[in-house]
């Protein structure tokens, strides 16, 4: 199964979904599951306190051969590392042999890689905030990948940084289920600041705050995206 | 005075401190106000109801005439719309006869339009989120700005969503203040879900909540950019 999360808008949770859905579906038993780290930013490696050890994203993209970056106290979960360079192509079907989950994290743009792999996913993980701005991105998104010529049957939108004590974020997301029904996953992350702290510590928020909300939020979306898997 | 708003890490409230800094400039009695668009998201064009009517960035950029739209209910306020194309390059040394302040909304990401746009400004506003990603995102775009020649002499850090009862919060503050000094801008923006509402009703802070702290911690940092400029 390949996840693809992405969404152009900035700072929806695109990295913190990544490493601890990640690590959720290595918990749960899903498989060997393996993160790429797409973005320059590379916030997805420096999460896990982790840094690429010559092999990168770029050289996995390119088929060559290499060695993913085993997570520490994470069984069963694996990184391809960053590159601080964009990648701009998307030259090979990219290896995934020997694992049963592929994760990608994505950079907030568009680009033909993105709509690339946007097409080889089995589902494409959209990140929101719920509020005007997280709207405006999705709109964003919606018109964009309509040029790209990509269907949006493989979408599926997560709603982040969830306050429902917050008028905006139930209203939002009232008219998000409203306007697109089931894809619009009926598990949302909720703001925690166990999951800002846990990328310091370069750990997941199983290791760094295991019975907070947000082990609890990406443990059900995990469980979630396993019974869409079987569906899909 | 001209004022870049960029970081590269998304989410980190530029749009929202373009719209808000604009206003509480002009309402402090700076003079007019131009804010600019720069980002193909156009977020800062939606946040204030307004939209393109031919003339916009590209436009502006380019050095064709065209007149900015005025700010509904904020008077001295003007904005250049927003193009949904990146701007690649900046041939001109964009027009700003008229105005006293400029205000530039940049998207997340870099280009030779945002260095060069940087080069010409007084004050370069980044806003961060006071956690270990906003971190991360911070040190790559200082290694970004020396990589293209570009000194942090007005470099301005601002930070934002901010919770001092988070203790992440405040020892990230605490790291920013010892390593940068006067570079961190005293005044920081509070988390404040009427700073997220505001764009849905087309409004700066000051028109949909005026006594709320988003209104106060914005017009503290435009008076206080006020005091910045006439020492620069
Ligand atoms: N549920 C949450 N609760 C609290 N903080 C969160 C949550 N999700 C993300 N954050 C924080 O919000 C910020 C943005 O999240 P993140 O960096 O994962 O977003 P992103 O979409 O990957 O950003 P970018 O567009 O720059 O790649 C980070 O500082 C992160 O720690
Ligand atoms: N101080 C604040 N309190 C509460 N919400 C905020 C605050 N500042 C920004 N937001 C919300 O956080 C989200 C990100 O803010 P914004 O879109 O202004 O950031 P940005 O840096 O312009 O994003 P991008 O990188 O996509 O351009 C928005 O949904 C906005 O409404
Ligand atoms: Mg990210
Ligand atoms: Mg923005």
């Amino acid at each position: 199964m390949r996840v693809m999360i992405c969404n152009q808008k900035g700072g929806v949770g695109k990295t913190t979904t990544a490493v601890n859905l990640g690590a959720a579906l290595a918990r749960a038993g899903a498989g060997r599951v393996l993160l790429v780290d797409l973005d320059p930013q590379m916030h997805l490696t420096a999460s896990l306190g982790l840094q690429s050890e010559g092999w990168d994203v770029a050289d996995w993209l390119s088929g060559r051969a290499g060695r993913p970056l085993a997570v520490p106290d994470e069984p069963g979960l694996f990184l391809v590392p960053g590159a601080s360079e964009a990648v701009a192509d998307l030259p090979a079907d990219p290896a995934a042999a020997g694992f049963d989950w592929l994760v990608i994290d994505a950079p907030p743009n568009w680009s033909d890689a993105i709509a690339g792999l946007m097409r080889g996913a089995d589902i494409v993980l959209c990140p929101l905030e719920p509020d005007f701005l997280g709207l405006q991105g999705l709109n964003r998104l919606l018109r964009t990948m309509q040029a790209a010529g990509l269907d949006w049957g493989r979408l599926r939108l997560l709603a982040t940084r969830v306050s429902d004590r917050l008028a905006v974020h139930r209203e939002v997301r009232a008219r998000l289920a409203e306007r697109f029904g089931e894809t619009l996953l009926p598990v949302a992350i909720r703001a925690s600041v166990k999951l800002a702290e846990a990328p310091g510590r370069g750990r997941t928020i199983f290791t760094h705050a295991p019975a907070s909300t947000g082990a609890a939020d990406h443990a059900d979306l995990a469980r979630l995206l396993m019974q869409d898997g079987r569906r899909a």
